[in-house]
C-alpha cells in the first residue's frame, strides 16, 4: 500500500515539509495535523525564501503571509491573507478553521485574531528581506506591478497617480483585458511569483 | 509557495498552502495561496491538489478546484493536472504554473508551464522523500 502519502510542490528545501508531514502521519496523527506540521516546517525553515518570514517584501518592504488549510473530510477550511507581524500563518489559519465559522480572515484584523488566540506579534522582516527591498528601490523599483499610472512604473518609483484615459480604455472591454493582460506575465523582466 | 496534500491510511485527506506571496507586490495584494480551490483543494472522496505560480493569474482559474472536479468526473491525476494548466495557458500563454494532483488511492502527477516545476512525495515504505521533475506543457 502506498499509504500514508504526502505530496507537495517543489523540491530542495521543500522536502523538509514532506518529511515533517510524513513523520506526523507515521506517528498516527490525522491528515489535518500532518499538513499543518508540513507547512510549519517550511515556514520555520523559510523554504526558498518564498515561505515564512523574511521573504518577498512588498513595495513598503514589509513581509506579509498567506495560508490555507482544508479538511478533505468535511470541506471545512481556514485561511489568512495579508497576515502582518505573525510568523505562524498556517497555525492562525488552523485557528480560523477550528474556532470560527468563517473561511478567510485578512490583514490587520487577521493579526488581531491571531493575537487574541495567543500568537506572538513580531516583525517578519530580516536583514535579507530589507536588503532585497532596498535593492529594488535602488533599481528604480523594477520589476513593478503598477499599471496605467504616472510616473511610468516600468522605469520609475512612486508615488503613483492614475492615468484616467488609460483606465477607461482597459476597463471597457473585459474580453481584451483577459486575453491580453497588462499584468506581471506581460512584463518580461518580471521574475517574481507566488 | 508550499502546497501540500496528505492522504492518511484511513483514506482521509487534507491540504494546506503557505506563502509570503510575490516580491515587490503592492501593499495589500493577496495571491492565490489562501484561496480555496486555487492554492490548494481537497475532497477525501476523490483527491487533492496543490498549486503554485503567477498567483494573480492562477486565482482567476481556481486550478485546484478544477483538477479535483476533473478527478470526480473520472480523469486520472495526470489528465486532471494537464487540463487545469491548459485552461490557464489558453488565456495566458506565458503563465508560470505548477499543479500537482493526488487521487484518493495515492496516484499522483503534475503539470506545469513557463518553468521547470518539481514536486516531492513520500509514501509508506519509502525511507526518504523522492522528487519528480515536471516538464512544461
Amino acid at each position: 500500500s502506498p499509504l500514508p502519502l504526502i505530496v507537495n510542490t517543489w523540491s530542495g528545501p521543500f522536502t523538509s515539509a514532506t518529511d515533517a508531514a510524513f513523520l506526523s502521519l507515521a506517528n498516527s496523527s490525522n491528515a489535518l495535523d500532518a499538513v499543518q506540521a508540513g507547512c510549519q516546517a517550511c515556514q520555520n525553515n523559510q523554504c526558498d525564501h518564498t515561505v515564512g518570514f523574511g521573504g518577498s517584501p512588498d513595495e513598503s518592504c514589509e513581509t506579509t503571509l498567506d495560508a490555507l488549510i482544508i479538511d478533505g473530510e468535511t470541506l471545512n477550511a481556514g485561511a489568512v491573507a495579508n497576515l502582518r507581524r505573525v510568523k505562524d500563518a498556517i497555525g492562525v489559519a488552523r485557528h480560523v478553521l477550528d474556532y470560527t465559522q468563517h473561511t478567510l480572515l485578512a490583514g490587520e484584523q487577521a493579526t488581531q485574531f491571531a493575537l487574541e488566540n495567543g500568537f506572538e506579534e513580531e516583525s517578519l522582516s530580516t536583514k535579507d528581506s530589507l536588503k532585497t527591498c532596498y535593492g529594488w528601490r535602488k533599481n528604480h523599483c523594477q520589476p513593478n506591478y503598477r499599471l496605467n499610472v504616472h510616473p511610468d512604473p516600468f522605469s520609475s518609483c512612486g508615488p503613483y497617480s492614475p492615468l484616467l484615459s488609460s483606465i477607461s480604455s482597459t476597463t471597457t472591454s473585459a474580453t481584451s483585458s483577459i486575453s491580453q493582460p497588462h499584468s506581471s506575465s506581460s512584463n518580461s523582466q518580471q521574475s517574481s511569483h507566488d | 509557495t508550499l502546497s501540500l496534500i496528505a492522504l492518511h491510511p484511513s483514506s482521509s485527506m487534507a491540504a494546506c498552502t503557505t506563502t509570503n506571496g510575490a516580491s515587490h507586490k503592492i501593499p495589500g495584494r493577496v495571491g492565490d495561496g489562501p484561496i480555496p480551490g486555487s492554492g490548494s483543494y481537497v475532497d477525501s472522496t476523490v483527491g487533492g491538489c496543490g498549486a503554485t505560480g503567477d498567483g494573480d493569474i492562477m486565482m482567476r482559474f481556481l486550478p485546484c478546484y478544477q483538477a479535483v472536479e476533473s478527478l470526480r468526473r473520472g480523469l486520472t491525476p495526470q489528465q486532471a493536472a494537464d487540463d487545469a494548466v491548459r485552461r490557464i495557458l489558453a488565456r495566458y500563454p506565458d503563465a508560470k504554473t505548477g499543479v500537482v494532483v493526488v487521487d484518493n488511492r495515492g496516484e499522483h502527477a503534475a503539470a506545469a508551464s513557463g518553468w521547470e516545476f518539481s514536486y516531492s512525495y513520500r509514501s509508506g515504505g519509502m525511507e526518504r522523500t523522492e522528487v519528480v521533475r515536471v516538464k512544461s506543457l
